[in-house]
């Protein structure tokens, strides 16, 4: 069962993060971190393991700070245009 | 760095590619040149050789597509994904796509079509992303990439541990992986020739043929080939470029139009089609000789013309490739024909109006208009020396 995260570092993860960041991020982590797709966007709080951690493992393949949050540079990276080839799948 | 744990690869150093769908941002023989560039930096740091063909079946299949376009992994307009390709394997294995909802280019503005397509040829290849920033393989798209250093060491590792060293020495890949030649089961084999030594002075060939942009060079069971626009020349076994043929090439000659190579071995012959040896050997009796002929010296496809010339001892014939028969009147003497021939020719080839007669470590450029040999140059020339 996935570990439970204090209310608190939920809001510290997601603060100060708009909609659309969620939404880019979520993408972004999908295909190109299998973050599994059944997980919708408004119900992020209770798969915030997996997804904190996906976040995590997509700073380290790029070597950002691994917080598990969407800060700016994170952001950016993930903005930035790239291949559409998974980082972690063949 | 790693590229993938289960090793993905294609069996083969001879791969051919295809355009299918172009993008309307650039001239097709501006794609046409940058796809082949991108295709060459691979080529360059490897024991690898790209073959352009015609068909929908390449190896590699290229592609401009916007959002759903036939394979799980719809694009996203412009920005974002940029283009993905699939690793080694049939059907789609191999195929790079393009989202053509970005700007190519040739150069820095909009995405550099030569940058793209080199990485995305990368994971065509069966190379995985790195997390090296300095590696082609990185996954974000970096137009300050030098254009002259692509690879980084990493990536000439992985290509190298893929599909053999680069070939200082040619190598030769088994069931037992990458191989030097003088690997005990290699040279105690039924192949006398080690390694034949393309710069000896006395170098000849038995067959040479342009296939694809690059020029194929016979001798024994052995073969040479070397890129049109490219100084590195691969070279190993016949049957380690082409596995179904066993034995010694006799002629060899390219018809363009059907982007097709025709190896004749005695009086049987093969086609060759991209890389791919077609079907069984065919009989050359096809062509039209008489009973008697049951061996052919050297052949070449005159594009000017049609005409494919079948040279054999003293005499040589003329065939019609577009109604597919012998020209009446032949055989005629070589030496009646072309002034200053008057020996058996060893191998010959057609390069910008010039028939290049190869005549033991000789080399006689014959200008076809003219009529008459207009130079002379050693064999071992055409492979650098």
């Amino acid at each position: 069962a996935p570990t439970s995260i204090p209310e608190e570092e939920v809001t510290a993860l997601l603060t100060g993060q708009t909609q659309e960041d969620l939404k880019l991020a979520t993408e972004y982590l999908r295909h190109y971190y299998n973050l599994k797709k059944e997980q919708p966007l408004a119900r992020i709080k209770r798969n915030l393991p997996s997804f904190t951690s996906k976040v995590k493992d997509m700073q380290s393949f790029f070597g950002l700070n691994t917080t598990g949050s969407l800060d700016s540079e994170t952001l950016e990276v993930m903005s930035t245009p790239r291949c559409g080839v998974s980082d972690v799948e063949d | 760095y790693s590229h993938n744990n289960r090793v993905n690869r294609w069996n083969k150093n001879v791969i051919t590619y295809s355009i299918g769908r172009y993008t309307s941002d650039l001239p097709h023989s501006m794609v046409d040149s940058l796809i082949e560039s991108a295709l060459s930096v691979w080529a360059r740091a490897s024991t690898l050789t790209f073959v352009r063909s015609r068909t929908q079946r390449a190896d590699i299949m290229v592609e401009f597509a916007t959002f759903e376009h036939g394979d799980a992994y719809p694009f996203d307009g412009s920005k974002g994904t940029l283009a993905h390709a699939f690793g080694p394997g049939e059907g789609i294995g191999g195929d790079a796509h393009f989202d053509d909802d970005e700007t190519w280019t040739a150069g820095s503005k909009g995405f550099n079509l030569y940058l793209v397509a080199a990485h995305e040829f990368g994971h065509s290849l069966g190379l995985r992303h790195s997390q090296n920033p300095e590696s082609l393989m990185y996954p974000t798209y970096k137009s300050s990439r030098s254009s002259h250093n692509l690879l980084s060491k990493e990536d000439i590792a992985i290509i190298n541990s893929l599909y053999g060293p680069k070939n200082s020495q040619p190598y030769y890949y088994s069931r037992y992986g990458w191989n030097p030649l003088y690997n005990p089961w290699f040279l105690g084999s039924h192949f006398p020739l080690m390694m034949q030594n393309k710069c000896s002075a006395d170098l000849s060939f038995d067959a040479v043929s342009t296939l694809g942009d690059a020029t194929f060079f016979f001798k024994d069971k052995y073969l040479w080939i070397k890129h049109n626009q490219q100084y590195d020349i691969k070279e190993g076994p016949i049957n380690n470029f082409m596995p179904k043929i066993e034995s010694k090439i006799d002629a060899a000659f390219w018809v363009p139009r059907r982007s097709t190579a025709y190896l004749i071995h005695e009086s049987i012959y093969w086609t060759v089609k991209g890389s791919i040896v077609k079907g069984k050997p065919k009989p050359i009796s096809n062509f039209g000789f008489p009973p008697w002929v049951q061996e052919i010296d050297a052949a070449v496809h005159i594009v000017k013309t049609g005409r494919t010339l079948f040279f054999i001892h003293d005499i040589y014939y003329s065939y019609n490739e577009n109604r597919r028969v012998m020209d009446a009147g032949y055989p005629q003497y070589i030496s009646d024909d072309f002034q200053g021939l008057n020996t058996t020719i060893d191998a010959a080839v057609y390069k910008d109006g010039f028939i290049y007669f190869f005549v033991g470590p000789q080399v006689y450029k014959y200008d076809y208009t003219q009529k008459q040999v207009v130079g002379t140059e050693k064999a071992n020339t055409w492979l650098g020396c």
